[in-house]
């Protein structure tokens, strides 16, 4: 058997992108496109559980809705897309 | 599809684009091309037409920028966020940005157009060979002036058709040195420079001077990427070096190691440990075209659509052969119609799923249907029947009977379950449908030949099957082509002291509120008389809305006051849930 390969990651300069937990991408991308924290007309603030923002999410992308973060849905996080948000605010 | 709330559009069929800036990754005619071919993928389809204005300020303006350019929304490096756009509308809204941090391509690599050489500017032919070596990237062997080029096909040495590749050795872009190539060395700031510079800029760009001092002369450009230039990170525009020892090893072509990500990047010096200059390495790029076009659609009013295969899927993915999804189209022609060569433009010819036996406000289910044909006898258009199977709600060109332009109306009222607008001896009508769209102008004598052509209120009383229309102190009543009156309203038992009965609300069985000045009436309709008790002030029952409203009626379990051009919506529980205007959500213009 040979040894596992042994990643070092450094931090690049000048590299925009921050190296984030899964856990921190889901957030970051429910929140900028609007599946969390959607501000109703009303004004008040609605905190949607990530559960449900993650079953909210993998419906408009066509994925299984489990409310769960799997593969799936973290791969669909890191494809590149358009910045406009898929919940208007 | 989905439009954006308040089915934003733009008013005009004539929108103008302007593009402020460009991309250093591809030839500006490539660019200018991409933009066109993606406005045209949704003129095709519509009325509207796309003209470009090179000053001054256009619908929609287009613009490459990195990171924080100006607007709240920062892009995010390479991947991830490739562009956005505004929904239309005044200032910021319309306008469409580029994350210049991507590599924009066609979609398939780099795109290189030649200048020069023999090959009358046609695009470098990858791979090609010369002296019996394949080049995948523009070379500059065979020449003394370090000029990069490329066989323009598969064998220079047979075809011999080359031209130069984008070099700031040949020209700039942008700037204000008309195209003029780099000089180097150049003096900036008393310093001088051997190549192209992000210095004294924040937003990441190139530069160069185009004479051998820029603190004397003020002349500059943009340098294009080279097609072997990295991509980001700190050397942007500078090429790979191979060999490269990042971690004490050494590499000999891109690699991921060090990266979480799993993006290719190269050390632009022979060591990343010594110097820390890299970059991403070039890929297949985005597709400039793909992601305008999906980007103009957001600037021409669509939200993204949930089905993956359709454009304005927020997700990128390269087609080779590209065509409009059936979804974006029913989705742009919602907002804007389509074009018939006669000229005529199609009113929303938007396939509806209805199931017939449910309401008209009920959700769309299963059928396919095509919106239903004018009846010929209550159009003023001069278009006959259409095709049974795909006939569609024709609407004359005419600005002076476009509702669209009208501030506001007579009266606006539900009949038959359709939304229909009176204004001086005209009406329109709207079905109750989801993406119903818009009939009319009809001539109300042609319909109602009692009536006048100013109605000032109407309502339906469904079960006895009556249409009752008021105008001034008077009232008619219609059921099927036979009518009473006018009467004087009076006769209701209304006071004489009233000028107009200004709106109606069906109240249950029955029952109808008549609404004029600050005070409204509770009519009995089968008595045809004035509930006593009445007339009650209207804000003390319907607070919130203008006390001046000049129609009011119900349409999908809402109450709308309208005062000029807005109505305020009024749920069930008498709470105003909303206000806005009846152009754009009633009319849906």
């Amino acid at each position: 058997w040979s040894a596992p390969l042994k990643s070092v990651f450094v931090t690049f300069p000048g590299d925009i992108m921050k190296n984030m937990t899964d856990t921190e991408l889901a957030e970051g991308y429910l929140k900028k496109f609007g599946y969390i924290n959607t501000l109703k007309r009303s004004g008040f603030q609605s905190m949607v559980s990530t559960s449900k923002a993650l079953k909210r999410m993998q419906r408009q992308m066509g994925l299984e809705e489990t409310g769960e973060m799997d593969k799936s849905t973290l791969d669909a996080m890191k494809r590149p897309r358009c910045g406009v948000p898929d919940v208007a605010n | 599809y989905k439009t954006f709330d308040g089915d934003l559009k733009w008013d005009n069929r004539d929108v103008t684009y302007r593009i402020i800036n460009y991309t250093p990754d591809m030839d500006i005619s490539l660019i200018d091309d991409a933009f066109a071919r993606a406005f045209k993928v949704w003129s095709d389809v519509t009325p509207l037409t796309f003209t470009r204005l090179f000053d001054g300020t256009a619908d929609i303006m287009i613009s490459f920028g990195k990171a924080d350019h100006g607007d709240p929304y920062p892009f995010d490096g390479k991947d991830g966020l490739l562009a956005h756009a505004y929904p239309p509308g005044e200032g910021v809204q319309g306008d469409a940005h580029f994350d210049d941090d991507e590599y924009w391509t066609l979609g398939t690599g780099p795109a290189v157009k030649t200048s020069y050489g023999n090959a009358e500017g046609a695009m470098c032919h990858f791979p090609f060979t010369f002296e019996g070596k394949a080049y995948t990237t523009c070379t500059t062997s065979g020449r003394t002036d370090n000029l990069p080029w490329c066989a323009t096909t598969a064998d220079y040495s047979s075809d011999k058709k080359y031209g130069f590749c984008p070099s700031e050795l040949l020209y700039t872009f942008d700037g204000n040195a008309d195209g003029a190539k780099c000089v180097f060395p150049f003096v900036f700031l008393g310093q001088e420079y051997d190549s192209c510079t992000t210095e004294g800029r924040n937003d990441g760009y190139r530069w160069c001077a185009t004479t051998s001092n820029f603190d004397n002369d003020k002349k500059y450009g943009f340098c294009p990427s080279r097609d072997t230039s990295v991509i980001g990170g700190n050397a942007e525009g500078e090429p790979c070096h191979f060999p490269f020892v990042f971690l004490g090893k050494e590499y000999d072509s891109c690699t991921s190691e060090g990266r979480g990500d799993g993006k290719l990047w190269c050390s632009t010096t022979n060591s990343y440990d010594d110097d820390n200059k890299w970059g991403f390495c070039p890929d297949q790029g985005y597709s400039l075209f793909l992601v305008a076009a999906h980007e103009f659609g957001h600037a021409l009013g669509l939200d993204h659509s949930n089905i993956r295969e359709a454009l304005m899927y927020p997700m990128y993915s390269y087609v080779k052969d590209f065509s409009l999804h059936e979804d974006d189209i029913e989705g742009i022609q919602y907002l804007y119609g389509e074009v018939m060569k006669n000229g005529v433009i199609i009113q929303n010819r938007i396939k509806m799923r209805k199931c017939p036996l449910l309401n008209p406000f009920s959700q769309p289910t299963l059928f396919s249907f095509f919106r239903k044909q004018n009846n010929t006898d209550e159009t003023d258009s001069p278009d006959g029947p259409t095709d049974p199977t795909t006939t569609a709600t024709t609407r004359p060109v005419d600005p002076t009977k476009d509702a669209c332009k009208l501030t506001n109306f007579d009266t606006i009222t539900v009949i038959d379950g359709e939304l229909h607008f009176f204004k001086d001896g005209h009406y329109w009508k709207m079905s109750s449908e989801r993406n119903g769209g818009l009939q009319g102008p009809f001539s109300i004598s042609q319909k109602w030949p009692a009536l006048p052509a100013v109605i000032d209120s109407a309502f339906e009383n469904i079960l006895a099957r009556k249409l009752y229309f008021f105008s001034g102190t008077r009232f008619w009543v219609y059921t099927g082509k036979s009518v009473l009156g006018p009467r004087s309203i009076e006769k209701l038992g209304l006071p004489n002291s009233i000028q107009k009965v200004e709106g109606a609300l069906q109240r249950g069985k029955g029952k109808v509120l008549l609404f004029s000045g600050e005070n409204y009436w509770r009519l009995d309709v089968k008595a045809q008389k004035i509930d006593k008790g009445y007339p009650r002030y209207t804000d003390a029952v319907f607070g919130g809305v203008p006390s001046d409203a000049h129609d009011v009626f119900q349409y999908k379990a809402h109450i709308y006051f309208c005062r000029d051009r807005f109505y305020w919506r009024m749920n069930s529980r008498r709470q105003v849930d909303r206000v806005g205007y009846v152009k754009y959500d009633l009319l849906k213009c």
